[in-house]
Parts: C-alpha cells; structure tokens; sequence
C-alpha cells in the first residue's frame, strides 16, 4: 500500500458517496446514467468474486463489500426507487457495443484461461469503458449538473492515481500488470477531456455545459 | 490458487 492506492481507493469511495448522496438527498437521478451504473455492478461483481476464495486484508474486503454494495445500492435508486426521475431518453447509449468486445477481449487476452481470471479480466477492460455511457448522455444533453461533475472528477482521478501507484509498484517492488496498466491508461484518457473542462469551467464556479 | 497473479488492488 502506498499514498497514490490509498489516496485513488479513497477516491474512487468519494466518487460513489458523492452520488449515491445526490440522488438520495434530490430525490432524483436526473442527468446520470443508468447503464454507466449497471456496467460498474457488473464489473464490481465480476472482479470481486474473490471475496469468496481468498483473503487479502481487512481493508481489501472491507471496500470491496462497500463498493460492490454501493453499486446495487445506485442501480436500486436509479431504476427502482427513483425510476421516474430517470432520463431513460437521454440514456442511449448501446452497451452491447462495448460488453461483447470487452467479453470476446477478455477471452482472448488474460493472465490464464479459467473462469475466474476471465471474469477478472473482463472487469477490468469493461471498468475502463463503462463510463462512456454517462459522457454520451452528457454530450447528448450539453450539460451537466456541478455535483455529478464532481462525481465525474473524483472517479477519473481514481484512476489516474492508480497509474502513479503501479509506477511506484514497478520500480520499489517490481510489480506490475500489463492488462491492469494499459485498461488503466485508456480509461484515464477518456476522462481529459472532462478534466479540462472541469478545471476551466467548473472549478471557476460555472455550470458544465457544452456549446452546442 | 486463484488469486496468483497478485490481484490485491481494488
């Protein structure tokens, strides 16, 4: 563990409370995705199926029951609870474009052909996408609310902090994962173009909206 | 094993 996992976990924790806290307290999940959140379910699930074959720390499963909770905890909100609050109109996205890739990748490019390395595997190539479906609804609304711009922020700076943390892995502890790295690299560099508009706009006190 | 590619990271 050092200062960028820890900081990039707490992150990431940050970015679901934040939203999980919107649409609890607005009573509503106006301009956010539900199958951006029904793709981090899936890929929460799938990755953390090792709950239940092995033991890596406290911390390890405490945050992977938090973060596989918070995310049926959102798609409960979305679809169940809060479902006519939901901007089904704007939520476009076809996921299959990105789930039967992702599946077919995962088969093809893994660390070893079993059941649950591939599961593995898949999480991490479909987490590096599963946001596109949120950027396209907010690129098909041209705007966005400030507080799920903040979501937006805390989870793309999860993972760039991850990327810090495997350079420090690789050079204090010779670690690395290549799939881990590169799905890593992807997914952070679909968030800079949010990133700078996050930075020009909203942390100057202005609304994210798109030109049209 | 399964967890013998070292996947400790969330």
């Amino acid at each position: 563990m050092n200062v960028f996992r820890l900081t990039g976990d707490l992150s990431h924790l940050a970015a679901i409370i934040i939203l999980l806290l919107k649409i609890w307290k607005s009573r509503s999940c106006a301009g956010i995705s539900g199958k951006s959140q029904i793709l981090f379910a899936l890929v929460f699930t799938t990755r953390y199926l090792d709950l239940l074959t092995s033991f890596i720390s406290l911390y390890n499963t405490s945050m992977k029951i938090i973060y596989v909770g918070c995310a049926y905890a959102t798609v409960y909100l979305i679809y169940a609870k809060f479902r006519a609050t939901y901007d089904g109109n704007h939520d476009t996205f076809r996921v299959e474009f990105l789930v039967v890739p992702v599946g077919g990748l995962a088969f093809l490019v893994n660390h070893d052909f079993s059941p649950l390395e591939i599961l593995w595997t898949f999480s991490i190539y479909l987490e590096s996408v599963a946001i596109l479906p949120q950027l396209f609804m907010i690129s098909k609304t041209g705007e966005a609310e400030t507080i799920t711009t903040h979501y937006l922020f805390c989870l793309g700076v999860y993972r760039a902090l991850y990327l810090f943390n495997w350079i420090w892995r690789f050079y204090f502890e010779g670690f690395f994962d290549m799939i881990a790295i590169v799905a890593g690299v992807v997914q952070t560099i679909l968030y800079c173009d949010f990133f700078y508009l996050y930075i020009t706009k909203v942390l100057k006190g202005k609304k994210l909206s798109l030109p049209a | 094993e399964y967890n013998v590619y070292g996947h400790d990271e969330l």
